[in-house]
């Protein structure tokens, strides 16, 4: 199960 | 992080910084949408809800604190200081934007990456972000005349908008992971609404003349 991206972006 | 994000989130700051600027050395507000400001102070409100549960880097958070506080400080002076108050074109800023956020906050509940409530409040700002500017456009095409400070802040915000698109390709092609389809999609909506402005900005700085728009 891949890991979700996290939201690293503003 | 990459060169096109890094200078994107730079001109989204001064964008802020700009008309920060207009309002504290002119003590005026005039030709800025209200309702717009609002908007954006509703869109970090909700998109930095992660603040409290996912720690990125102090830059991340930094950055987060900064569009919240210098958000809210804006709206602050647009509705209580006496002479920034007076100066605000209430009349030509009509714009129905309650219904914006109610049109934002239905197409989050129905299209989100996870029926959480943090998901749905982040789909809901990436869709209000790009929408956001509506008011203030409709209210520069009102008044005619853009005076240059004004005119700065929304090209610098535009900038910011395309900076990201150019991030997003880059991410795309070079991260294995990456996939933000509904930033990007929401991204190019919000960057296409800022041609036309850029067009008329364009026109006056090659002239050399005072940015004008249409009637």
């Amino acid at each position: 199960h891949e890991q979700e991206p996290t939201k690293d972006e503003l | 992080m990459n060169i096109f994000r890094f200078a994107g989130d730079m001109t989204h700051l001064i964008s802020i910084l700009v008309l920060l600027l207009k309002i504290y050395a002119t003590k005026s507000c005039s030709g800025i949408s209200l309702k717009t400001q609002e908007l954006y102070a509703l869109v970090f409100l909700t998109r930095y809800l992660d603040l409290f549960t996912d720690f990125i880097s102090v830059y991340n958070t930094v950055m987060k604190l900064v569009f919240i506080a210098s958000s809210l400080a804006i709206v602050w002076c647009m509705r209580m200081h006496g002479l920034v108050k007076r100066s605000y074109d209430k009349e030509l800023d009509t714009f129905r934007h309650y219904l914006l956020v109610a049109g934002c906050f239905a197409l989050a509940v129905l299209v989100n990456e996870k029926f959480t409530f943090q998901e749905i409040f982040w789909a809901f700002s990436i869709y209000l972000e790009a929408v956001a500017i509506l008011p203030q456009l409709v209210l520069l095409q009102r008044s005619g005349n853009v005076d240059n400070l004004t005119g700065q802040y929304i090209f610098f915000l535009g900038a910011y908008r395309a900076l990201y698109l150019l991030n997003w390709i880059y991410r795309y092609f070079t991260e294995v992971r990456f996939s933000r389809w509904i930033a990007c999609v929401s991204g190019i909506v919000q960057t296409g609404l800022y041609a036309d402005f850029f067009y008329y900005y364009f026109l006056s700085w090659k002239n050399n003349a005072k940015l004008q728009l249409p009637a």
